[in-house]
């Protein structure tokens, strides 16, 4: 653990980050393409970002890039299972 | 499918069933419901989209069916498990993928009810992707992908009209009826040309500079949005000098230029002059596209351009080694609807792409890849609806 961080806390940023990186996947947001072998497969933060913002224009909220209350209130509604973004 | 933030709209997953009388046999029950309510909200979901189209649905006892139904729970065996109560509820599969849906029995299933889940809606929305719907971006469709709880006044969108209407046409039959989104082009003068008395023509195509001409014989016509301008027509040597008369196609490809294809040759315009030494063969501007074609556009769906002649059609992609891959021709029955030996064919301003045969013309919907279903129906009478005859 870090040794700035309450543990608590750590915990649940690192359990929001695998949620809301399998729900983009999931959905069609993030490719399988989207991780950088260079730095040993973590996403890189444009990426990241583009896959947030996608989301929230398609979902109709404001497109922040970032995961705030709004976004995670909508990833969390009950959903179909097929990918909004699709080939 | 939009790709501009402002308009917001349903998606075209790209197949659809080929036929419009389908079945459908719920070939797993849910633990927590009685059958024949099963059966009643299951026949309600798929009579949603039958109430704007030709569609029909036919529930079955026995395989092979069109759409089989499945209530699971967790790893079903598509690679695609369920997670539990809440979360995924459901999914379905495309028609090219089967159209099967399955819906998660972990869920509390419910009918009539705002407690649970709302079987009658998400079921809705699933035979939508299994029809060929993929998810809307409007809020208040039915095929958004979100479960907004109970809505006993259920509608759907006019979004989700308009996608399964763009996928399976209008409905026919006595019912409800949605007019379509596209203006015809109609005639508000009746003019007397040539084209009023022989409709049939031998090019269409459109200018740099988004002007719209059709080529017959020895003279051309420039098209306003619903008849012939005035003071034509005029003689091709005089708009394009250096180009003959009975041109067997043309088109203006991206880099501005116009192409223009007689007999074995070819001519380069950029606007009203030759841009080079022309003619030149065919043979050595599109290698691998015949002589004596009948039709050329630059299709909108792709940008690549389309040789038409006889039963069969080329696509050239000029950034490509060879232009013409070894797959072609291919036979113009590819494309739904239109027919063989057409005399022209238009990328047009409006999205759409035209052919022309005879006195008669089709549009063709890029998005469903097939001849726009409509009222009144393709072929129309070019000389109407595009020559203000």
């Amino acid at each position: 653990y870090p040794k700035r961080l309450n543990k608590g806390d750590v915990d649940k940023e690192i359990a929001k980050a695998f949620q809301y990186g399998i729900y983009l996947s999931q959905f069609g947001y993030l490719p399988a393409s989207a991780r950088n072998p260079s730095n040993g497969g973590l996403l890189q933060e444009e990426t990241w970002t583009k896959a947030i913002q996608d989301f929230q224009g398609f979902a109709g909220i404001n497109v922040t890039g970032e995961l705030d209350e709004e976004t995670m209130e909508l990833m969390s509604l009950p959903r179909c299972g097929v990918k909004d973004k699709v080939g | 499918f939009g790709t501009d933030s402002r308009s917001k709209r349903y998606a075209l997953q790209g197949s659809r069933w080929k036929v419009k009388a389908l079945t459908y046999r719920i070939a797993k029950y849910p633990k927590r419901l009685n059958k024949g309510d099963v059966d009643k909200e299951i026949a309600k979901a798929f009579s949603v989209w039958s109430e704007y189209t030709d569609l029909t649905f036919t529930p079955k006892r026995t395989n092979p069916v069109h759409i089989e139904i499945r209530f699971e729970e967790n790893e079903h065996g598509d690679g695609d498990p369920f997670d539990g109560p809440g979360g995924t509820l459901a999914h379905a599969y495309f028609p090219v993928y089967g159209g099967d849906a399955h819906f998660d029995d972990a869920e509390y299933w419910t009918i009539g009810s705002t407690r649970g889940t709302n079987l009658f809606q998400v079921a809705a929305h699933e035979f939508g992707h299994s029809l060929g719907l993929s998810h809307s971006d409007v809020r208040s469709a039915l095929m958004a992908p979100f479960y907004r709880g109970y809505d006993p006044h259920f509608r759907l969108d006019s979004d989700d009209v308009q996608g399964i209407q763009a996928l399976y046409g209008r409905k026919t039959s006595s019912g409800a009826t949605t007019p379509t989104k596209t203006t015809p082009r109609t005639s508000v003068n009746t003019v007397n040309n040539e084209l009023c008395k022989d409709a049939k023509i031998d090019a269409i195509f459109s200018s740099a500079d988004g002007m719209t001409y059709a080529f017959k014989g020895d003279m051309y016509y420039r098209l306003t949005e619903n008849a012939v301008a005035e003071g034509y027509p005029k003689r091709i040597s005089e708009g394009w000098p250096g180009l003959p008369g009975n041109i067997d196609a043309a088109f203006t490809y991206k880099n501005g230029k116009t192409y223009f294809f007689q007999g074995s040759k070819y001519w380069r315009y950029n606007g009203r002059q030759v841009d080079g030494d022309y003619p030149k063969p065919i043979s050595e501007g599109f290698t691998g596209i015949p002589d004596n074609i009948d039709a050329a556009l630059v299709w909108g769906g792709n940008g690549k351009i389309y040789f038409y002649k006889g039963t069969r059609f080329w696509r050239f992609d000029p950034l490509k080694r060879p232009p013409v891959k070894s797959t072609y021709p291919k036979p113009i029955s590819n494309w739904e609807g239109v027919p063989n030996n057409i005399d022209g064919a238009l990328q047009y301003t409006n999205g759409y792409t035209y052919f022309f045969k005879d006195n008669k013309y089709y549009r063709f919907n890029d998005r469903t890849f097939s001849v726009d279903a409509a009222d009144p129906p393709f072929p129309r009478p070019t000389a109407h609806w595009w020559f203000g005859c």
